[in-house]
């Protein structure tokens, strides 16, 4: 099952 | 001072309708040099990233503003554009509206309230991406298009240097191949295989201001946020959209 991420994840 | 003239305000419509379709309000930053905008969507999904530069206008002035509106009214009042009208935005700073203009048969008048919406200080981050592939909008919305048949989110893949469009749902499959020599394509530029899940909604409304000879400049890796541009009546929209990825 996929899960949506934030684009926030990417940018820490 | 803000005064920017737009020959044809239905194409600017189509920059508005991005926005909104991803946004509820936005602050355009304007200066001397253009109009800028960034801003991430309730959820922090998806980013939009709109620059229109001072030379996309028939007639530009401006100093530095901050002028929040709110979307939707924005996009009601851009509805009600004629297909000839010229638009006028200006400031009003005594009354603190966005006065829109369309001048046609008709000079019509709207008063747009401002809002305080602070302008984010967002920047496009600068992701390295092994993937670049230039793609005509139609033949890339028809493949989400077909993807929207079997499942609410779709997979975009590099496979040997095709481009794929793919979904599955929990009986049914659709496939959209596009090969470097397809006539959809204008360029690929393959650094390796990549895959990435992705909603479909949000990649819909990121590419409905796009026409269909319209060109898309879609960046992708795996597992990481995919990068959509494209130019609308002179305007830079870029469109970042984080990933499903599995859990």
């Amino acid at each position: 099952k996929n899960k949506q991420v934030k684009l926030s994840d990417f940018f820490r | 001072m803000f005064r920017a003239v737009i020959s044809e305000a239905k194409e600017f419509k189509k920059v508005i309708d991005a926005a909104s379709n991803l946004l509820d309000e936005i602050c355009f930053e304007v200066n001397e040099e253009g109009i800028k905008a960034r801003a991430m969507d309730p959820s922090h999904v998806a980013l939009v990233s709109i620059d229109i530069p001072k030379e996309a206008f028939e007639e530009y002035e401006a100093d530095v503003h901050d002028i929040g509106v709110d979307l939707e009214a924005f996009k009601k009042i851009m509805n009600r554009a004629k297909a000839k009208d010229k638009l006028i935005l200006e400031l009003d700073e005594e009354k603190n509206k966005l006065n829109v203009i369309f001048k046609g048969a008709a000079t019509r008048k709207f008063a747009l309230a401002l809002y305080d919406v602070s302008s984010s200080n967002l920047q496009v981050p600068d992701i390295e991406y092994p993937n670049e592939i230039l793609i005509k909008a139609g033949p890339f919305v028809d493949a989400l298009k077909d993807a929207d048949l079997v499942n609410d989110h779709v997979t975009l893949k590099v496979e040997d240097g095709k481009f794929i469009v793919y979904a599955k749902g929990d009986l049914n499959e659709s496939e959209t191949i596009f090969e470097e020599d397809s006539e959809s394509i204008i360029s690929m530029n393959i650094g390796e295989n990549a895959k990435s899940t992705f909603n479909l909604e949000y990649l819909r409304d990121m590419t409905k201001a796009a026409s269909s000879s319209d060109i898309l400049k879609i960046y992708l890796g795996t597992d990481m946020p995919v990068k959509i541009e494209y130019d609308v009546a002179g305007a830079n929209l870029t469109f970042l959209l984080a990933p499903r990825i599995e859990s």
